[in-house]
């Protein structure tokens, strides 16, 4: 589906991509924790698509097997929510992920 | 107002009351940190109050100075959201607030 294709473009084309709310701690965790690593994600915030949001998050779901907000994607592939990426931080392999995905 | 009276009342007749809403997890964390402390806190979901939820959500931020959510009381006082609560349990205060509360 077109939603599908946007999604798989998207994620591709962007070291980091955090599908987020505006409104949510953990997105903003999530945000902060990149920003401190030097990194610029693409943050797309859910609840500011209109209709398109809750779309957005159900084709996200149907792909990543998330249905929760942060979703986070590292060079295309998805690494899972806020506890998921912090857990891949403190493990030091978020860092590692992070320079193999931008060595590309 | 009759709100105001509401929570006031809530709050003063329970040992801990946990505004809230279903899908957040910083009040999910609230939630669970209070349960391993074997407390029971009366936990009251904003968004599933229908239009009143915004109203309560509205007068807890006149009270308390805070807008967000969770919104914590113990023994009638507010101590704050997440983040805060989570500082006080750390320091041992949160126990102490717990025991001195239901002493009364
Ligand atoms: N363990 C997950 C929790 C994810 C979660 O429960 N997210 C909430 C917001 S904090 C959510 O998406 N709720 C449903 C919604 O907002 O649509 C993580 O670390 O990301
Ligand atoms: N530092 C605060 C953060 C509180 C916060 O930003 N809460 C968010 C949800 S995680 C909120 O209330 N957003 C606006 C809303 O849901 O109405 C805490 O620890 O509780
Ligand atoms: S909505 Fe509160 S942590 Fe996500």
């Amino acid at each position: 589906s077109r939603l599908e294709g946007s999604i798989k473009k998207t994620v591709s084309e962007n070291l980091v991509v955090i599908y987020s709310k505006t409104w949510c701690s953990y997105a903003s965790e999530v945000k902060s924790l990149f920003k401190r690593l030097g990194v610029q994600p693409l943050v797309i915030e859910l609840d500011e698509l209109g209709a398109q949001g809750p779309q957005l998050q159900k084709m996200l779901g149907r792909l990543t097997g998330q249905h929760t907000v942060p979703n986070v994607f590292v060079g295309g592939r998805h690494i899972g929510g806020c506890t998921d990426t912090l857990k891949l931080y403190r493990k030091g392999e978020l860092a590692a992920l992070l320079s193999e995905a931008s060595a590309k």
